[in-house]
């Protein structure tokens, strides 16, 4: 304005990383994050011999319109997407959720004192997708 | 219940102070001199009929023995990482190891015997918990020493096992029997042995059978130098290598074979906003990629 008051002009941006982080990596993205269960936390260590902590992570965040290429999801994810924004907003976003997994090894205790080592599938998650 | 024995190697077993309040009825069979045995005393540690289930647990279903648990530990060390995750092994064709302690035993007692020292156990497994899915890979009676081995021991010993029940397959031999001859060759300072019976028992696990009834006999060639120590006195754990073909189980030759065949998907390329990010933290600039 001419009395020299400035309006609706974005806050100028001098460091090039708070650049990239606004523009190209926004915040609260689809990603993994960690949390450590403890098994006597469920009162699972009365037969969960071992191990007695472990962590199985978990999928949380947004998921941006580009989904393809970092996330490896379907095209149907980004139809989902395109239709939610242009057409119907009560069709959901896509969500963030594991995509791989890693088993754990777990020694246990049988109702019979039987003492039994088990490798059980998909129990870690290790990639985030979106879909 | 522990046993102890005294000097002379004839075994006692003592009943604990809930047992001796309410003991269990014993079966006392004195074999006839005809037979050629002569003496021999067959203790056989029933289950009380009555609903004491606490009583019957603590009888019938042995609790975890600290041994067994001890070896059971040192298989997980073995087989998995500190955070749980299995070790990659390409020889690793089993997804569990179940260790059954016996949930009966019949001691057999001979004495006045010439020649090595003779030990005969029939023991009863339970197997309810081995599922139609699992299949058996290996199976090993694993005896363990109450202390480490304080000399090398190299003997000599038979070893006859022997199924108790009747196998409806089989109408002309209604036991199976199987003998194992083998040079025991105990080094200083180990705490367990390990017989394989994976022929044996194979048949049997692969039936479905929920119990297993066998006599294991012991003979080994005893001289001056070989210490009193007796394996054929302690009571073997039943190990089980299975391979659990259920979806929940992890496959591991699975694994493998797929990572082999398409390693490309399992190379996880890393995103342009991952490598940049990781870039900024380190104060580089983004790299240029190439057309």
């Amino acid at each position: 304005e001419a009395g020299g008051k400035v309006e609706n002009t974005p806050s100028p941006i001098y460091d090039l990383s708070q650049y990239y982080r606004q523009y190209l990596f926004p915040q609260n993205e689809c990603e993994l994050h960690n949390f450590w269960l403890r098994f006597s936390q469920l009162k699972w260590n009365r037969w969960i011999i071992a191990p007695r902590k472990y962590n199985p992570r978990y999928c949380k965040g947004e998921c941006p319109r580009v989904v393809r290429h970092r996330y490896g999801s379907p095209v149907h994810t980004v139809v989902q997407n395109i239709i939610y924004e242009k057409l119907d907003s009560s069709v959901p976003r896509p969500s963030c959720i594991p995509a791989e997994y890693r088993p754990l090894s777990v020694l246990k205790m049988e109702p019979d004192r039987s003492i039994v080592y088990k490798e059980y599938d998909n129990m870690i998650a290790t990639k985030c997708t979106c879909r | 219940t522990s046993r102890s024995r005294d000097e002379r190697g004839s075994w006692q077993l003592p009943l604990s102070e809930v047992e001796a309040s309410q003991s269990p009825p014993t079966l006392l069979a004195h074999q006839d001199a005809e037979n050629g045995y002569g003496l021999q005393l067959s203790l056989f540690k029933e289950l009380p009929s009555h609903s004491h289930q606490k009583l019957r647990d603590r009888i019938s279903r042995p609790q975890p023995d600290s041994t067994a648990l001890r070896y059971m530990k040192r298989l997980y060390r073995m087989f998995a990482t500190k955070g749980g995750i299995p070790k990659p092994s390409k020889s690793h064709l089993y997804n569990t190891v179940r260790l059954v302690t016996p949930h009966a035993e019949c001691e057999h007692l001979s004495k006045n015997q010439e020649r090595g020292d003779l030990h005969s156990v029939d023991l009863l497994f339970n197997l309810d918990y081995v599922t139609t899915l699992e299949h058996l890979f290996k199976s090993v009676l694993l005896y363990s020493f109450d202390r480490p081995v304080s000399k090398s021991l190299a003997i000599t010993c038979t070893c006859n096992l022997l199924i108790r029940e009747h196998v409806a397959s089989s109408q002309v031999c209604p036991n199976i029997s199987h003998a194992v001859t083998f040079n025991l060759h105990v080094e200083l300072g180990r705490k367990w042995v390990e017989i394989d019976v994976t022929t044996f028992l194979q048949p049997l696990i692969a039936s479905g059978k929920k119990s297993i009834h066998i006599a294991v006999n012991f003979t080994c060639l005893k001289n001056d130098e070989t210490p009193s120590y007796n394996m054929a006195r302690l009571s073997p754990s039943l190990l089980l290598f299975l391979n659990d073909t259920s979806q929940q189980a992890h496959h591991q030759w699975n694994f493998l074979k797929h990572k082999r065949m398409k390693p490309a998907l399992f190379k996880q390329k890393k995103s342009l906003n991952e490598e940049a990010r990781k870039n900024l933290k380190q104060g580089k600039r983004a790299p240029r990629h190439r057309r």
